[in-house]
């Protein structure tokens, strides 16, 4: 027996929004922990973690460990029908081949029940270990997000470089070349709108801005964005989700062949 | 052109 209730539903109809195009089909882990899930994108080049701790939720049942395959566009579909304002109940049952979405209105006068066909999904589990980068930045996710998506139009690498000048975002296309840099800047009154650097050793990759402004989708989801680099891992490119948890992409960066 | 490496490059399977 699963049975999630969350309140803020709009924070599901986002995660699906922000991951739905870079991986179609996924298995969503229901554990005591909270609702997770981990998976690749059909080029095994990036990953999305995600942690809804159970904490966040209002109501968390969730009996034995399930694990429920879903196809991402299905339930993207079914959660567009949720309002924004509207509690979302995730139910489930051992043995069962659906899910339901209860959909319920703020002054309860309208409930919607979504059944949704579940399928069975063979994904690899990648183990990632906590590792130490050589830097990490914190930036206003806006901010990424447009620099990404200006990046994106001149060309398709983007060189993150850290150094303690400041974070440096660079692409070089057809028609031209583009450099972006950011310094550490800390707004007291505002911590979300500071540029935070932490560096322990310069790092410089180069990443497929594609992904980048894929990953950028979960914009709305938080008002920071941290960037954890080190030349030995893929980029990691975290956005928390308030109280609950967080969306998390790996990407693994391109090489000079 | 760069080369894309792939996360198996840097995880394995658990």
């Amino acid at each position: 027996m699963l049975e999630l209730r969350l309140i803020q539903g709009s924070l599901l109809k986002k995660v699906l929004e922000a991951i739905k195009d870079l991986v179609t089909e996924a298995n969503f882990d229901c554990s005591a922990t909270g609702f997770s899930l981990q998976a690749m994108d059909s080029s095994h080049v990036a990953l999305v973690a995600l942690l809804l701790r159970s904490e966040g939720f209002d109501h968390y049942r969730c009996d034995r460990n399930l694990s429920m395959g879903i196809n991402l566009n299905n339930m993207s579909k079914m959660l567009r029908c949720a309002g924004p304002e509207d509690i979302i109940t995730i139910k489930g049952d051992d043995g069962t081949d659906t899910v339901t979405f209860m959909f319920e209105s703020q002054k309860q006068d309208k409930i919607s029940d979504f059944e949704m066909k579940l399928m069975d999904i063979d994904s690899e589990h990648l183990g990632i270990p906590d590792a130490e980068y050589q830097a990490i930045v914190r930036m206003p996710s806006a901010e990424f997000a447009r620099i990404c998506k200006d990046l994106g139009s001149i060309g398709d690498t983007v060189v993150i470089s850290v150094t303690k000048e400041g974070v440096k975002f660079f692409t070089r296309g057809d028609v031209g070349s583009a450099n972006i840099v950011c310094r550490q800047n800390t707004s007291v009154d505002k911590p979300e709108d500071s540029t935070v650097i932490e560096m322990n050793e310069p790092v410089s990759l180069t990443f497929a801005l594609r992904y980048m402004n894929s990953f950028t989708k979960a914009t709305t989801l938080s008002e920071v964005v941290t960037i954890s680099l080190s030349s030995e891992l893929p980029v990691v490119v975290e956005y928390k989700i308030a109280e609950m948890g967080y969306i998390r992409f790996y990407l693994a960066p391109k090489i000079e062949d | 052109t760069p080369l894309q490496l792939q996360l198996y490059n840097y995880f394995i399977q658990s």
